[in-house]
């Protein structure tokens, strides 16, 4: 699993 | 977007639009910090910068413009226009405390060593610990409002149902975010044992009282 960084989350 | 990430942001939501109701309506911030609010205004000023540099859907974009209009709209409330109703006895939270250990370990512990990403990642970091002052001024006061205590109700149900999303992200999309994840459940976790006094009083239509 990649690391999450276009922070598409509120 | 997944049902559990969406219904944290109706909570989320809820309960932002619950305490900016409760303050404009009884014209009092009487059992409110208006230190985690500070807290809040700075969490979504930090998080939300990318507003102007990256769209990401119009659901995200607007939800990001009515959140920060919504918190700095609570802190006018509390800090200008109600000021004289506002508890500075019972508000005296150091969130000196909180800040300074958030901007330390989002300096140490991130994804990225660029200044949008520091700030998002001390955003998350501030998040999980910004509803303390508030905690803090129920534990003592002794006791909350029940539209208080719907308000951090649904404020640590909106966290609660991210790690869900995160469970899910995590399983059909093989994504996830451990900064994230970890902030969040020290966030939820917090709340816990208000959400066992939640749900042993209020829902039983008692007031929210503190052991003494």
């Amino acid at each position: 699993a990649e690391i999450n960084n276009n922070h598409d989350e509120l | 977007m997944n049902i559990f990430r969406l219904l944290g942001d109706i909570s989320h939501l809820l309960a932002i639009i619950i305490l900016l109701r409760k303050i404009w309506m009884s014209r009092s911030c009487a059992g409110i910090s208006g230190k985690s609010q500070l807290l809040f205004g700075l969490v979504y000023t930090t998080r939300y910068l990318d507003l102007i540099t990256s769209y990401i859907s119009l659901y995200n974009s607007v939800m990001k413009v009515v959140f920060l209009a919504a918190s700095y709209a609570t802190i006018y409330l509390m800090y200008v226009k109600f000021k004289a109703t506002y508890d500075h006895n019972h508000d005296t939270f150091r969130i000196e405390f909180l800040v300074v250990p958030a901007v330390a370990l989002a300096l140490l512990i991130n994804h990225d060593f660029q200044v949008v990403e520091i700030l998002w990642t001390f955003s998350i970091y501030l998040e999980s610990v910004a509803i303390l002052p508030q905690l803090f001024m129920v534990s003592k006061t002794g006791e909350a409002e029940s539209i208080t205590s719907h308000y951090l109700f649904a404020l640590g149900v909106y966290r609660g149902l991210y790690l869900l999303n995160w469970i899910y992200r995590f399983w059909a999309e093989d994504h996830y975010d451990l900064i994230a994840i970890v902030a969040g459940v020290v966030q939820t976790v917090l709340y816990c044992d208000f959400f066992y006094l939640y749900i042993t009083k209020v829902l039983r239509g008692k007031k929210l009282q503190l052991p003494a």
